[in-house]
């Protein structure tokens, strides 16, 4: 990782603002050593903290929008919204939508007395 | 209906597990429910494999057959209950450890430790949720992740959160009255939801949602099974 404090200096700057040397990268690092994570090559180190920046903005969102709960970086903060489904979701969808009840359902539970 | 419960408490919930980068939490939204029924029906607790779901169960939606179990590809938690009902049961973690991969199914029928005798869906009624939940044991449930990536703790209660894209399957555990919100210094009634992140996501793996309000579809997705011990 030393070599990786190397400052980009062409002219070719990423779409994203260079965010090497800044302090997110130094929350990055942080993120990296509490989870264990490790990236095989530069490309994949900078791809990783270009969307670690985008899911801290996107914490401070979720905070905003779930007052009551406590948001910020998690163990899935390096991923992408559609990576995090992919990999750690995994309910089917059924009837071309998610959730709802599903066919499979042999009887519909009675209905319970739930007075007072 | 007591106004807080917790099946934790009586010793119905196994530890909390990890899927690890796989799309299986559907396999493990029904152990836990498999679990739960075997506990209220035995008073034994018996941590049950993941793995012989992820391996060996294929059953589709028969509404939906394009909605399959396909191991780490995502499934529903009503086609695993069919699978073990004409599979025969279900065995026991340490004899079908959980690999976070799908393999070649290596079910062994002699090793049977709970069979599935039945299952229902929940009405959607958060009031008949809960008796359920309390008469049954821990329920089965699909939710919204949307708000889990990046959940730490407290009781989350989404101003916005799409009720109709349930992706995730969890278990309900239980439910309490006011869970203290340190930021809004509020009081919310919330559920009590044992994830499959392991235990250092959310509160020691747990996630809590505010009742009341179906909110991220958590009561659209509810089934609870019934057991019987393997003789």
């Amino acid at each position: 990782l030393e070599d990786l404090t190397i400052r980009q200096v062409t002219e070719d700057r990423r779409v994203l603002p260079n965010l090497l040397g800044t302090h997110t990268e130094t929350k990055f690092r942080v993120f990296m050593s509490e989870h264990g994570k490790s990236y095989a090559t530069r490309d994949e180190y900078v791809h990783r903290l270009g969307i670690f920046s985008r899911n801290v903005l996107k914490a401070a969102e979720h905070q905003m929008m779930d007052p009551t709960a406590v948001h910020g970086v998690t163990r899935f903060s390096d991923l992408t919204e559609d990576e995090f489904k992919k990999m750690y979701t995994g309910v089917a969808e059924v009837g071309g939508r998610r959730g709802g009840a599903v066919g499979a359902v042999r009887t519909e539970a009675a209905l319970l007395e739930v007075e007072g | 209906l007591p106004e807080d419960f917790d099946w934790r408490e009586k010793g119905a919930v196994t530890e909390v597990k990890d899927q690890g980068k796989c799309g299986s939490c559907w396999a493990f939204s029904t152990t836990g429910a498999v679990e739960g029924a075997h506990f209220v029906s035995t008073g034994e607790l018996v941590s049950l494999s993941e793995q012989q779901l992820v391996d060996c169960d294929k059953a589709c939606d028969p509404k939906d057959k394009k909605a399959c179990d396909s191991g780490c590809g995502g499934g529903l938690m009503t086609n695993a209950y069919e699978y073990l009902m004409e599979a025969g049961g279900l065995e026991e973690e340490k004899s079908y450890p959980y690999t976070g991969k799908r393999g070649h199914c290596k079910f062994d029928p002699n090793k049977i430790a709970v069979k599935v005798v039945n299952f229902t869906n929940i009405p959607l009624d958060e009031n008949q949720i809960t008796a359920n939940l309390v008469q049954h044991g821990p329920l089965a449930v699909g939710v919204n992740a949307v708000f889990m990536q990046t959940y730490i703790g407290g009781v989350s209660c989404p101003l916005i959160c799409s009720k109709r894209k349930v992706n995730h399957g969890v278990l309900l555990v239980g439910y309490g009255s006011k869970g203290f919100s340190l930021l809004r210094l509020s009081n919310k009634p919330y559920w009590i939801i044992k994830n499959s992140w392991g235990k250092k996501w959310g509160e020691n793996g747990y996630y809590k949602l505010c009742r009341g309000h179906n909110m991220c579809g958590i009561n659209s997705m509810v089934s609870a099974v019934a057991t019987q011990v393997s003789s």
